[in-house]
């Protein structure tokens, strides 16, 4: 199930309307834009509610995107690569993000960092297909992963902070 | 979401400014 927290900040993500793929040409650039615009409306968001927990950006195309995001416990902050490919079905194959630094840290990824998600996401996105984009698969997929396994991989002494010079 | 009157290159410049 969805938790509570994670449902509201779905519900204040705008959703997309063009069902479109890196292959489908000036389609891709309209859904392109749209991806931008919910980006940015949900970065909004979590600058307003105080938890701005990632950036992203894209190469000129918009298939391969990459980024930062940053998980707060016990008052340090840790920062983390982000980085995926659009898939050719996209939007009804979900992007499979990743964060290669952890990559074999934890069971909870598959190789080359790609975060496993729960059995939720899948029905979730299919039911929500085009309406999803890459905004509500960070909130509803990468947040959620990043509350449960990064305190249990600090705990466990996996990973240890970083400080910035 | 509503697009109209933006371009791609503005938008991704407004996300890299965030």
């Amino acid at each position: 199930m969805v938790d509570e927290a994670t449902k509201k900040s779905l519900t204040c993500i705008p959703v997309l309307k063009t069902k479109a793929g890196p292959r489908d040409k000036d389609l891709w650039v309209q859904r392109l834009k749209e991806e931008y615009q919910a980006l940015i409306q949900y970065v909004q968001n979590n600058k307003g509610a105080d938890n701005d927990w990632f950036r992203l950006e894209s190469n000129k195309e918009g298939t391969r995107w990459f980024g930062k995001c940053w998980y707060i416990h016990n008052l340090l902050k840790y920062e983390f690569d982000i980085e995926f490919d659009i898939p050719v079905t996209y939007p009804a194959t979900a992007p499979e993000i990743a964060l290669p630094e952890l990559d074999g840290k934890t069971a909870k990824m598959y190789r080359g960092g790609k975060i496993c998600l729960t059995d939720h996401f899948k029905p979730l996105w299919a039911r929500n297909v085009p309406k999803f984009g890459i905004a509500h698969a960070m909130a509803l997929g990468l947040g959620p992963w990043l509350a449960v396994e990064i305190p249990d991989m600090i705990e466990k002494g996996v990973i240890s902070y970083k400080e910035k010079t | 979401v509503d697009t109209s009157g933006v371009s791609l290159d503005d938008l991704m410049a407004q996300m890299k400014a965030m």
